[in-house]
């Protein structure tokens, strides 16, 4: 939590705050990463994709490895959320990541019915 | 619009009344109890303006239909809130009618009096989260209440035509609801 990620490109004028996720503001070192490199961290990005619904895996030991699977999710993703589907981490796609947010999955989820525990 | 995986909705017939309560012991202190009750008002009455259900606050929290309350952390619903912004609520598609809100957010209902950049708009919350509690999933539509996320200082209350054809695809539409007023509505805004 030393080191907030700042949105440099607002997209309204309710965004000229600037954003601050502490969850999430690692992301930020990943703009312009590209597939085929290993990125230390970018296995906490599999995991945000696959907990809301961009990533079904069933191995959920996440490597570091920017793979087809997780350039596929981001497709996913862009597409989703009316972005431009580049399937590659520019900088309006990783802000929209960071951005703050619902908990509930994007796709259809079923895992918001009752649970017991 | 989406819906969740088998179109859940309150099965009950229409019209439809839902109680609402919130819970005594999980709640925050940094707005008052009647900001709260007002904002949460508001916001259900968004979505009674269009579909014919409406919702009664009750005091018996034992057995309200949604049952409202701010969590801290891992509260035990497999789905942890993870401080500061991130993720800042999460509700339950009908008809569990859990509505968790994380309690480590700075909540506003006044951008003027709540100065922080890191301020969210409790009512936008509320209104998107109840969306989810009557059977709405996640949009594709940045201008909906049904998008995913909502950025600091950023007020999202008013329904759109993506939400409004969604919730009413589920439930019909209010018979007191003029869809022409709110399209016309919808369009001087797009137009600027």
């Amino acid at each position: 939590r030393t080191s907030p990620f700042f949105s440099s490109k607002p997209t309204n004028p309710t965004n000229n705050h600037k954003i601050r996720s502490y969850t999430w503001h690692e992301f930020g070192k990943f703009v312009d990463a590209t597939r085929g490199n290993n990125i230390n961290g970018i296995s906490e990005l599999k995991k945000y994709f696959h907990r809301f619904g961009y990533l079904k895996m069933d191995n959920l030991n996440f490597t570091d490895l920017f793979d087809d699977h997780l350039e596929h999710a981001l497709i996913k993703y862009q597409e989703k959320l009316g972005l431009s589907v580049t399937g590659k981490l520019d900088e309006n796609t990783v802000s929209q990541i960071i951005s703050p947010r619902c908990g509930v999955s994007d796709s259809a989820p079923k895992f918001m019915h009752a649970k017991r525990h | 619009y989406a819906f969740f995986s088998g179109r859940p909705r309150w099965s009950r017939s229409i019209p439809i009344t839902l109680t609402y309560a919130f819970s005594p012991e999980n709640v925050i202190t940094s707005l008052s109890k009647s900001e709260i009750k007002d904002a949460f008002r508001r916001a259900f009455s968004h979505w009674a303006s269009v579909i014919p259900v409406t919702f009664l606050e009750s005091k018996d929290y034992g057995f309200a239909d949604i049952k409202i309350g701010f969590y801290k952390g891992d509260h035990g619903d497999g789905e942890p809130f993870d401080g500061v912004l991130g993720v800042l609520a999460h509700a339950f598609s009908p008809e569990t009618g859990r509505f968790h809100l994380d309690a480590a957010e700075t909540w506003a209902v006044d951008f003027d009096r709540k100065k922080s950049d890191e301020a969210i708009d409790l009512e936008s919350v509320a209104t998107h989260e109840i969306g989810h509690l009557l059977g709405l999933a996640h949009t594709s539509v940045q201008e909906a209440v049904m998008f995913p996320s909502l950025r600091p200082r950023e007020k999202k209350v008013d329904l759109k035509i993506d939400d409004i054809k969604g919730i009413q695809a589920l439930y019909g539409s209010n018979p007191n609801f003029n869809d022409q007023a709110r399209s016309e509505s919808d369009t001087s805004i797009s137009n600027g």
